[in-house]
This record gives structure tokens, C-alpha cells and sequence, in this order.
């Protein structure tokens, strides 16, 4: 089974150059990782 | 294969086994061992940092043809018989030995878990996943490996299933989703910025503060918002509950009654539309920076989803048709606009076996 979240968060500056783009949410997990239910996926 | 006498000796025609069945099972064994040989080089590739690659085959396709969800409800029948008390605690530590369960964190002991179903749907003991405080973060909702998570940028950006498949969130999510409204407006928002910052960077400062006062506004008081989605995938031996990520109003449901295909690494690699196919629950609400919603995939073995805030939703139900994607059950709770308040952290549904 499997778990899709899709949400809205703030991003504090958007592609000013056309390239890079600057969040102001930021994941703290990255693919692969082992997460467990309460951990914080992102801030 | 050969029957053997201790005395004569093998003798020709003196068979335990038919021919055929014989030749049935080595063609599996060689079978697997070819996957195994496959999926041993998946894995050689991505200690190289290679990521594999979308590849349909010919037993993805065949899998369409087998009543999979059938299969699933008997799977979930079997699970459902009471065992003798004397054989739980054997039976749920094999299963918890093949499949890297921690059964120190069951809330009950073993012997009260009356079935394989009981067991696998387990609570934990208190305090067994704290809840991480910070008002500013969102947290797993179940425990899982990530699969992918990223942003999606502009209206009808797609996620990646696997390298070379991708899928759109609005046919993960429904196409009536509230998130086309959030794309939309996070898009258009910043393109309005976009081309208003060229404006001044061309022209004067000044031009950006005679801009409109709607437009103005727009830009420089609304804070500007991403859509981010993140993938988990639960092992058989994993918790399988569903806990809220963050403090939010549940709206709406929606449930799309759909295939039930196995969801492992092999799965998501080899059949199209794997997530977008399958039989799901869509939670969608708000939370205090905007759209959120919450997609519990079913699978073969793990076919069914348990809504505890609607406990009277069925899923993987015998005789209910597959319907078209864009066709799902559908239901906004009360009061609408406001729905159902749940907190960070408070189990919101649940996986269970067929």
C-alpha cells in the first residue's frame, strides 16, 4: 500500500533568474529514506 | 524426480512427480530466478547512483486479466480466521521475522490478537511515535519508505511514478479536486509577479506601486505558496495506520473504487498508471497555508481502507464495478466548508489485509 500527500506551502521566492527556485518549505527527508508515522517530513 | 529403490536403483518411467508438473515447477523455478537475477541488478544499479527505469512487461500485462480484487477479499477472509491461542504468538512472529516488524511496539500481547487481520491492523503502545511539536512542519502520516516527493510547478505538472512514467496529480486526486484551484491561482500569482518584476526591473520601481490596487495587494501581501507532494510506500511488516500530517479541516472524501494491483518496487516499475489505476481514498481539507490532501493507495494484499472519521465507508467490496477515474464516490462533510477538525497526529484511517 502506499501514501500520497499533496500540499500547499509557503515558497518565499519564485524563479527570479527562470532557473533556481528558492522555498521557504523545505523537506527534510529524501527518497529512499525510512520515515516513521510523527517525523517531521518538512518545515 | 525419479522414484528410487534401495535396491535396484532408479528405474526409467518410475516417476513421483508427472512430467508436466515437473516441467511446470522448473519453469517457475527458472522463473524466479531470473527475477531474481533482474531485481538483484536493479539494485546493483542504484548502488551505482542509476536509477531504473519505467519498463512494462509481458507479466504487468497479464496481471489485468486475473480477478485481482477477488483474490484480495479471499486473501483478506483467510487472514480473518480466529487461530488457536496457543499457535498466535509462533505465527506472529514469523510473520514479524519475515517482514521486520517490531513487536515489541504492539499495544496488546500476541495471544490477544485473534486473527492474522487483528495482528496486522495493530495499535501501538503509547508513546511509540512521538509526534514531532513544531507548528511549522508537516509529519508522516504512516511509516514507510519515501518513494519521491518534490513540488509541482504550474498547473497540471505531473509525478513521477517511476524514471520515464509519470502521472498527473489531478488524476491521482479527481478531477473536481480543489487542488486544480490552488495550481491555478499559485501559478497565475506568480506569473502576475513574474511579469511585474520585469515590468520594474525595465522600466521604474515605481511602476509596481501604482500598479492596481488588487494587483498590488496580490503581490505583495499574499504570501506566495508551492504545491508539494510527497510519496510513501508501507511494506507488508510496517504500522498501517494513517495519521493526520498537520492540523487541518477534512472536506471532502472521495474514493475511487479501481484495480487492485500489488504496489512492491517491481509493480511500480513495471505497470503504467499503477497509483491512478488502483482502488484509493482521497482526503482533501485545508490547513493554515492552504490545500491538503491525503491519497491511501490500496493494493492486492492490503486491499482495503478504513476511514475511522467515516467508519460506515466500505472499500474493495464484491460486486462494486470499477469505475471511470473521473467518476468517484464522493462525499463533503458537515458543516461544509469547515468539515471535520483533526489534529496533528490523530489517526485518521487505516489499511487493512483484502
Amino acid at each position: 500500500s502506499t501514501v500520497v500527500m499533496v500540499f500547499e506551502a509557503p515558497v518565499s521566492k519564485a524563479r527570479e533568474d527562470g532557473r533556481s527556485v528558492t522555498t521557504d518549505f523545505d523537506f527534510c527527508i529524501k527518497a529512499g529514506d525510512r520515515i516513521r508515522v510523527g517525523e517531521a517530513i518538512g518545515r | 524426480l525419479h522414484a528410487s529403490s534401495p535396491n535396484s536403483g532408479p528405474r526409467q518411467g518410475n516417476f513421483i512427480l508427472p512430467g508436466a508438473t515437473a516441467a511446470t515447477i522448473v519453469m517457475f523455478g527458472i522463473l524466479h530466478a531470473r527475477r531474481m537475477y533482474q531485481d538483484q541488478k536493479v539494485v546493483e544499479m542504484k548502488e551505482k547512483g542509476i536509477e531504473p527505469e519505467f519498463s512494462p512487461d509481458f507479466k504487468a500485462s497479464f496481471l489485468r486479466l486475473l480477478p485481482l480484487r477477488s483474490m484480495s477479499r479471499l486473501w483478506g477472509s483467510l487472514m480473518e480466521v480466529e487461530l488457536p491461542v496457543f499457535m498466535r504468538p509462533a505465527i506472529y512472529k514469523s510473520w514479524a521475522r519475515a517482514f521486520h516488524s517490531n513487536l515489541q511496539e504492539a499495544a496488546l500481547p500476541l495471544e490477544e490478537y485473534p486473527s492474522l487481520q487483528a495482528f496486522f491492523i495493530r495499535s501501538l503502545k503509547e508513546g511509540s511515535r512521538p509526534i514531532d511539536a513544531d507548528p511549522n512542519c508537516l509529519v508522516s502520516p504512516v511509516d514507510g519508505k519515501v518513494l519521491r516527493l518534490g513540488e509541482l510547478r504550474g498547473p497540471g505538472t505531473m509525478i513521477e511514478q517511476v524514471k520515464g512514467f509519470s502521472y498527473s496529480a489531478a488524476s491521482l486526486l479527481g478531477a473536481s479536486s480543489s487542488l486544480h484551484g490552488a495550481e491555478e491561482e499559485d501559478f497565475s500569482r506568480e506569473h502576475t509577479e513574474q511579469s511585474i518584476r520585469a515590468d520594474s526591473n525595465v522600466k521604474s520601481w515605481w511602476r509596481v506601486s501604482v500598479a492596481s490596487p488588487k494587483l498590488r495587494d496580490q503581490t505583495l501581501l499574499s504570501p506566495k505558496k508551492g504545491i508539494f507532494y510527497c510519496v510513501i510506500y508501507l511494506n507488508p511488516g510496517d504500522y498501517h495506520r494513517v495519521h493526520s500530517p498537520v492540523d487541518w479541516h477534512i472536506i471532502k472524501r472521495r474514493h475511487f473504487s479501481g484495480h487492485l494491483f500489488p504496489q512492491n518496487e517491481r509493480a511500480v516499475r513495471t505497470i503504467r498508471n499503477l497509483y491512478v489505476e488502483n482502488e484509493r481514498v482521497i482526503l482533501e481539507g485545508q490547513w493554515k497555508e492552504g490545500f491538503v490532501a491525503l491519497a491511501a493507495i490500496g493494493a492486492t494484499s492490503v486491499g482495503s481502507i478504513k476511514l475511522f472519521i467515516e467508519p460506515e465507508l466500505r472499500t474493495n467490496r464484491a460486486g462494486s464495478k470499477i469505475l471511470n477515474s473521473q467518476r468517484p464516490d464522493e462525499r463533503v462533510y458537515e458543516p461544509a466548508g469547515t468539515g471535520v477538525m483533526v489534529k496533528k497526529g490523530e489517526e485518521v484511517a487505516g489499511f487493512r489485509m483484502g
